[in-house]
């Protein structure tokens, strides 16, 4: 169990990405992501192949690769939200 | 046009929407009045929506849906034997489930399009908020959320960048640039002593938070209270009292759903008979409407409170129960209000000791002379940093110049963090319409240990709002504006010039001008070549330092805001504790009118560490001194008697 205030990394990414869905579904594949959609404006939801679905450090090899792209301005490795239903 | 009654089998039962003691949501009367949501869209961001349970299915919209768990179109929630996931599948039936089908009870909203996001049944993060608040905006009208960060009075967590973005472009850009509606459930964590406002999306001016009642009009156990509590439903957890009647998970139907998730989508189903009796409402005007109309008549609490413009409201029930009725009725003739103002104040930006209570007053002009001028209040934020070494420990409150005192935060037990706060926004309704100028006063109290400690680094006040009292029933205003007063319109029908014995007032012509407005009379020449100019009567705002006024220097006051007092000789407000003025050189014209004595006292209080400290560095010193020298006379004392001993092998000592 993460202690409290601990991340924990998913293995999902939202990108900002320039040039459109289609820029975002070549990248994604390229780097062997999965697009999970359109977030809002240019920022895209990704979630990768092999990366594992939970860790404690992040994954910094693939978080690199995927900034190195010039079409990507912001990435982020997503960490998890503790929320309940009310 | 005629009405006629849901033929519901429960519907009977839905207490809460009809009764005849009329403690109720007072939805029948909405109904009589021919709004029953259609046309509207509303999406629960849950654990998905049973789209095929009978009670939904007509008025299910695949495309206010969407799996951001899975990442598909189908919104269907994971069946598991303990039914973990019928959240969403009951707060829908609450908004909109179909009347006339012999089928449970009815939504409030019994014809509007219903859909589900679902997006908690899986790992939540920061895009998957983001991507279910901004799902679809063009079509979804209203966004019911019924989560949040857990409940348990000693997390603070709010919005990250992606949802925190959503937000934004959801009320600038949704529903075509109206701005989407956000109503959320408030929070459960009462037991645990949590306080909403710990709570960043409750907290947040972009959400209609909402609070709980029982059947009876009480405080539900787990009811947590705030000051971002904008109003309240019903949906009970008292014993012996009756629930929520909605549809449930696996074709079925319950009475027994209660909680803050209760309430929230009964909100957004009255909501949404609002905008479909206006559909030009943007997201300001419902809070505006909200706050217009609810009802605090059968909720029983001891924290009423009569705010400065004479509305009750509370920190558990925010301005009391929504009426459906009265806010569809307002609805139907209600003029936009004016653009939202944002006066941003820093007022402490240098470290300040918190020790066991800290006070800090000032005197602000809300950005009068700027085009950010606020006059008219909605949401007042105090963004705070602060370190303390026991965060749960802290109690803070906000006082607007009216008066009003918002608990911005309760003491919270279990809350052991000692984190403090970094830049958290705590948020307030209650000064709602009040004229923001005048004294503000941040009050920072110990509620538990004697030995806690830490410093204020940074408290900006953040006033939300518009300039004028603008917006309302579109009959209204008449207080303002005089039919047939302008004598001259721009191009854009805005009046520049009033009839004689009236005066410009903003946009209209008014005979006397309002609190803290001067009647003045303005030259100008109306054409550049000629000589002869033309006098302009129009109302022009007080000095900040004045409550009402002759003119608009400071020394043309008529009466002081509170704390202050009208010096008979000079016409000037003087601070009752005034120690220091900066000069309103530089056109700010913002008066920072001196610490209150709690500072002083805090700061005096604050200081005796240091004179302990002087002082037994000094009782140290002269130990030292007095030791040193005691050793030095007592060596030469020896010094004397060995140097008389000269027989061999004597020992020489020194001291």
């Amino acid at each position: 169990t993460p202690s409290l205030g601990q991340k924990v990394y998913t293995n999902t990414w939202a990108v900002h990405i320039t040039g459109g869905e289609e820029e975002a579904n070549r990248l994604a594949r390229k780097h062997d992501f999965i697009n999970h959609g359109n977030i809002f404006g240019d920022y895209y939801h990704f979630r990768h192949r092999r990366v594992v679905k939970r860790s404690l450090s992040e994954h910094r090899g693939t978080h690199i690769r995927l900034h190195r792209e010039p079409q990507v301005s912001w990435a982020e490795q997503q960490v998890v939200k503790r929320r309940k239903k009310r | 046009d005629i009405y006629s009654e849901p033929a519901d089998p429960k519907f009977a039962q839905q207490w809460y929407l009809y009764n005849s003691n009329h403690r109720d949501l007072n939805v029948k009367e909405a109904w009589k009045q021919g709004v029953t949501g259609k046309g509207v869209v509303v999406s629960i961001l849950d654990d998905g929506i049973e789209m095929n349970h009978p009670d939904l299915e007509r008025n299910y919209d695949p495309d206010a849906s969407y799996d951001v768990n899975d990442g598909d179109p189908d919104p269907q929630p994971r069946y598991t034997q303990l039914n973990d996931n019928r959240h969403g599948t009951r707060c829908a039936g609450e908004v909109a489930a179909v009347a006339n089908n012999d089928i449970c009870g009815v939504g409030v909203a019994y014809n509007a399009k219903i859909g589900g996001v679902r997006m908690l049944d899986g790992e939540v993060t920061d895009a998957v908020e983001a991507q279910s608040l901004s799902l679809n905006p063009q079509h979804i009208d209203i966004y019911s959320a019924s989560w949040g960060p857990e409940d348990d009075g000693k997390t603070v967590d709010g919005p990250a960048k992606l949802a925190k973005d959503a937000f934004l472009r959801g009320v600038t850009e949704g529903r075509g640039g109206l701005g989407s509606i956000f109503v959320w459930a408030s929070g459960n964590g009462g037991r645990e002593k949590d306080s909403c406002n710990c709570d960043g999306y409750t907290n947040s001016i972009y959400t209609l938070s909402i609070s709980s009642s029982t059947q009876y009009g009480n405080v539900p156990w787990y009811s947590e209270a705030c000051s971002s509590t904008l109003a309240t439903t019903y949906s009970s957890g008292g014993l012996n009292e009756k629930q929520i009647i909605t549809t449930d998970l696996r074709q079925k139907c319950t009475d027994s759903h209660t909680g803050t998730s209760a309430s929230a989508p009964l909100a957004a189903g009255i909501i949404a008979l609002a905008l479909e009796a206006n559909k030009n409402l943007t997201w300001r005007d419902m809070q505006h409407l909200v706050v217009r109309t609810s009802n605090p008549a059968h909720l029983t609490t001891d924290d009423w409170r009569t705010n400065g413009v004479g509305r009750k409201v509370s920190h558990s029930y925010g301005y009391g129960l929504l009426d459906a009725a009265a806010i569809v009725a307002l609805a139907k003739n209600w003029t936009n209000v004016g653009p939202q103002q944002k006066c941003v104040l820093s007022l402490v930006s240098e470290p300040k000791n918190i020790g066991s209570h800290l006070v800090i007053s000032k005197n602000v002009d809300s950005c009068a002379g700027k085009p950010n001028f606020v006059s008219s209040l909605e949401h007042a934020q105090a963004q705070l940093t602060l370190s303390y070494n026991r965060r749960g420990n802290l109690a803070i409150y906000l006082i607007s110049p009216q008066g009003t005192r918002s608990t911005l935060l309760a003491g919270r037990p279990h809350d052991y963090s000692s984190e403090g706060f970094n830049d958290w926004a705590f948020m307030t309704t209650h000064s709602w319409d009040e004229d923001p100028r005048g004294e503000w006063t941040l009050e920072i109290e110990n509620k538990a240990g004697l030995s806690d400690f830490g410093t204020l680094t940074q408290f900006t006040l953040i006033l939300y709002g518009t300039a004028s009292s603008s917006g309302g029933p579109s009959t209204a205003d008449s207080s303002q504006t005089t039919d047939g007063s302008c004598k001259t319109y721009d191009l854009n029908q805005i009046c520049t010039e009033c009839n004689p014995g009236f005066y410009l007032f903003q946009k209209g012509c008014v005979q006397e001008c309002p609190t803290g407005y001067a009647p003045v009379t303005t030259s100008s020449n109306p054409f550049d070549n000629k000589v002869n100019s033309v006098l302009h009567p129009i109302c022009l705002s007080c000095h900040s330092l004045c409550l009402t006024c002759s003119g608009t220097g400071p020394q043309d006051c008529l009466s002081c805001p509170p704390h202050s007092h009208l010096d008979p000789v000079s016409n000037t407000c003087l601070h009752q504790n005034q120690i220091q003025r900066e000069s309103p050189d530089g056109g700010l014209d913002q008066q920072v009118t001196g610490v209150l004595s709690g500072i002083l006292r805090s700061q005096h209080s604050s200081s005796l560490p240091a004179v302990m400290a002087v002082l037994s560095c000094a009782f140290i010193m002269a130990t030292f001194v007095g030791v040193f020298g005691l050793l030095q006379w007592r060596s030469r004392g020896l010094n004397k008697l060995y140097s008389t001993d000269t027989r061999p092998g004597s020992i020489m000592r020194s001291g």
